[in-house]
């Protein structure tokens, strides 16, 4: 057994959790501060087999990975009401970071 | 030094922090959500030496594991107010969950 | 790459984390609560690299370890206004602990 620490961000929490259900994933989720933005984000704790680690690393890969957006960046008191806003900006958004660790042992009550 | 992190559901908490005190554990909390059910658990780190961990398990297994109940379950507009329930729900509740990590150093300042 | 997983007091919470990051560690915050005591504290978990570990743990006994301060303990009903309080009191605060875990594997997304 296998302990994966993962830390998500608070956006592409929904999407991760549903991926991780439909790939019959058992996890537990925590809430957690990032140290650098102090933004909201997710710690998810997984105990996968060895075999399953691969597969869940996919899963955070494909919903959570550090990706660029096109947003309007459209401040409320910058822009009449109706003008139209040529060049949305770029940013980017997710990023997900985990540990792997090795489990001892692992019971279930 | 071994590191056991466990989950155990809400409802055992209190039981279970009042023997882990009793017996000399020290211990952190933490609010945590379950990833299936999306109910409120608890996520504990323990950190205790080799020979402590089996009493450890011990209390998880005595308090905190699955096992049945019966409830009365009276959705409040199913039953006339003193009619008697005859046959209450047998339900599972409970359940927990704990792995053991190796800890390469521990420190206290 | 190792995890640093910390349990540091309220109080010595923002003077560590602005100490972890001028020292560019990156590090993710988790409110938790202390077993004895039942107050709130804080769990840091830290990915470092080996060589940077004792840095770490520098910062961890500069900015939270237990120390003595000297208080005035003033409950409000007990002392007329303006008299003066001739011996403040020593209380030990702060205090903190940390589990160093080996990491198998670590993935950035
Ligand atoms: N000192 C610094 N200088 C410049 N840029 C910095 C920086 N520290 C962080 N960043 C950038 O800011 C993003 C958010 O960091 P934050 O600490 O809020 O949120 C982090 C933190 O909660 C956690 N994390 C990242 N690395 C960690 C580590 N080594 N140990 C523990 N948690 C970590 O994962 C979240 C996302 O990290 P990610 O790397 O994807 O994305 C990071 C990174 O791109
Ligand atoms: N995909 C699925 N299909 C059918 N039934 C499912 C299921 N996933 C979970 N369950 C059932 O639902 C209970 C609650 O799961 P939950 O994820 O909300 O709450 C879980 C979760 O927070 C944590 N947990 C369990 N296994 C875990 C693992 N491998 N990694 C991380 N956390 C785990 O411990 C709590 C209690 O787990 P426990 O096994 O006693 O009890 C589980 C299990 O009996
Ligand atoms: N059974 C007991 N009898 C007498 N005094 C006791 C005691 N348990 C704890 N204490 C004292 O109370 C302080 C606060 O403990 P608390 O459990 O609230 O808060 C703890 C707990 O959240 C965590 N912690 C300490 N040791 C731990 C361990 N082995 N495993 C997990 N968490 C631990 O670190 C916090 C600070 O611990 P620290 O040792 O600096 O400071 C401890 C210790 O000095």
């Amino acid at each position: 057994m296998k302990l994966v620490v993962a830390v998500i961000h608070d956006r592409d929490q929904k999407r991760t959790s549903d991926a991780l259900l439909r790939a019959g994933f058992k996890f537990t989720k925590i809430a957690s501060t990032g140290g650098f933005l102090r933004e909201g984000n997710v710690t998810l704790l997984v105990g996968a087999e060895p075999d399953e680690v691969d597969p869940l690393l996919g899963i955070f890969k494909e919903c959570s990975r550090t990706r660029e957006q096109y947003v309007n960046v459209l401040p409320p008191e910058a822009t009449p009401v109706g003008s139209f806003m040529a060049n949305p900006v770029k940013v980017q958004v997710g990023g997900a970071i985990a540990f792997i660790l090795d489990v001892e042992r692992f019971e279930r009550f």
